[in-house]
């Protein structure tokens, strides 16, 4: 799939980040960026939810339903930055 | 990590919009209507009653708010996000209920731009009685506005949403959780009637019937109890006939849903097949689920196979599940199975002997007799006897409304409402027990 655009990317960890599928961003360090992987997850749960193909990519039918109007409330608890064991 | 389901402790619950839309084509009373329909969605098939009330704390306050409103969820304009409602709990917000100004909330509306305000609702009171969003394919709670739902009389919850309603609140009596929702539409749309008004309680007019006076438009057996209607009131007797006030309560606080200009009713009875409540007035008939009026009336009654004019009585005839109706000198026999009237009808004269040709009312009263209302008197027929008993008719203000002779005789007629009724009339009534009765308006 050929990369999503800069603009699209910020909408989406935006809305995923207000709709419970990444940590907020204003959660931890300033300026904490998502890992590709961690993004990628989060797109996929996403998905799941809305009934798409869980691919993990930002493609056109996901940012579609971002754009859909929608309920103000999370779709999952705010989500909390993993800790990973060494 | 779905989070722990919230509640209510309570089942009633208060409701009012508290800021309504600003440059909206609905019209406050739609919306609150509107609003009145989304909650009776979660109402309908969990123990849950919501109640509108005005000026005072409610449990549930809807608001129409634009952009940053004070809680962590701005709106933005258009599109977007539309609504959000807080989850029950500790918070003073919870149950809380706002919806995006900014949007083109439409009811009814074919343009596809517009926002349905009911459906946007039903999702919302959803999040206001506890219910979060889920990925179900058909699903009210899914997080994103689908479009319209249909007409809000006749809109019925997916059955994922009722299983998840009642996992929280149980399920309301009379609901059948197994039983499919009923999915038949409308012919055409069905006027939204007002929400009931809870916001005053309006005195008594002066002009209300007196009991002992009156002659009665219908009168019914409804679980167990009678109801002597008159005019926009009625009065209630208890299982051991007891009249639980002196003073008449109004039809329209009781009986939910009748048109608010209705100034009487024909005819009432309890339907034996499922003991949803049908009254009659002119051309038109309502059935209720105990008090509130079933969704997709008033219907026409020639849905029974009557002709235009409507009824004068209905007795319902438990034991063989068929329902007498009476008009003018004519009756007919109408089987509530089959739906339809049994052959042979109408036919001239009641099938007892001695029963007047015309009459206001009769019901079945639960000593297995029939009886039977025209003016201020009454007809008894005992169980399985083809003829009036002997002795009748009687003084309905009498026996039956805890009135002196000489308060329902005509002359004697001056009584005030609500004055004590005078011992020794009436067979085991309060007054002969020697206790005021209490006064009962809804």
């Amino acid at each position: 799939a050929p990369a999503p655009r800069a603009e699209d990317l910020s909408l989406g960890v935006e809305w995923l980040s207000r709709f419970g599928y990444l940590p907020p961003a204003a959660d931890g360090a300033a300026g904490r960026l998502q890992t590709q992987e961690e993004l990628s997850e989060a797109i996929g749960a996403m998905q799941r939810f809305a009934g798409l193909e869980a691919t993990g990519v930002l493609d056109e039918a996901t940012l579609a339903l971002m754009r859909t109007p929608r309920c103000s409330l999370p779709d999952l608890p705010a989500a909390t930055p993993a800790r990973r064991r060494r | 990590q779905a989070p722990a389901p919230t509640r209510w402790n309570k089942r009633n619950l208060s409701w009012r919009v508290r800021r309504f839309p600003r440059d909206s084509p609905l019209g406050r009373d739609t919306v609150r209507a509107l609003m009145h329909y989304a909650l009776k969605v979660w109402g309908d098939v969990a123990p849950l009653n919501f109640h509108e009330v005005a000026g005072s704390p409610a449990d549930i306050h809807i608001d129409f708010s634009k952009a940053e409103h004070n809680d962590r969820y701005p709106f933005d304009g258009p599109g977007g996000t539309v609504a959000h409602a807080f989850l029950p709990g500790d918070r003073r917000a919870a149950g809380d209920t706002h919806f995006d100004d900014d949007e083109a909330w439409t009811f009814r509306s074919a343009d596809e731009h517009g926002m349905d305000l009911f459906a946007v609702a039903v999702h919302e009171f959803g999040h206001a009685i506890g219910l979060s969003h889920v990925a179900a394919a058909r699903s009210i709670m899914q997080p994103y506005y689908q479009g319209p739902v249909g007409d809000p009389l006749h809109y019925g919850l997916p059955y994922a949403d009722r299983v998840r309603v009642w996992q929280l609140y149980g399920v309301r009596e009379s609901v059948s959780p197994t039983a499919p929702p009923a999915t038949t539409e409308p012919k055409e749309p069905a006027l939204l009637p007002e929400p009931p008004d809870n916001r005053s309680s309006t005195p008594p007019r002066k002009d209300v019937p007196h009991r002992c006076t009156t002659h009665f438009d219908a009168v019914a057996q409804i679980r167990g109890e009678a109801f002597f209607f008159k005019g926009k009131y009625f009065w209630r007797l208890t299982r051991d006939r007891h009249l639980v006030s002196l003073q008449p309560a109004q039809v329209q606080r009781f009986w939910r849903g009748l048109p608010l200009h209705l100034d009487g009713v024909d005819a009432v009875y309890e339907r034996a097949i499922d003991h949803k409540i049908v009254f009659f007035k002119g051309d038109r008939y309502w059935v209720f689920k105990d008090t509130n009026v079933e969704e997709g009336f008033p219907r026409p009654v020639s849905d029974f196979g009557l002709p235009p004019g409507g009824v004068d009585a209905a007795l319902s005839w438990a034991h063989s599940d068929k329902t007498y109706f009476f008009k003018d000198q004519l009756y007919w026999r109408y089987d509530e199975h089959a739906r339809r009237m049994d052959p042979g009808h109408p036919a001239r004269s009641p099938p007892w002997r001695g029963v007047p040709s015309t009459l206001d009312d009769a019901m079945r009263w639960s000593d297995g007799a029939a009886y039977f209302f025209r003016g201020r008197e009454y007809w008894k027929v005992l169980d399985g006897e083809p003829a009036v008993a002997p002795g009748y008719p009687q003084s309905t203000a009498r026996d039956w409304l805890v009135c002196r002779d000489s308060q329902a005789d005509p002359a004697g007629a001056g009584a005030e409402a609500g004055a004590p009724a005078p011992p020794g009339q009436h067979d085991r009534s309060h007054s002969e027990d020697g206790y005021q009765v209490c006064a009962c308006s809804s």
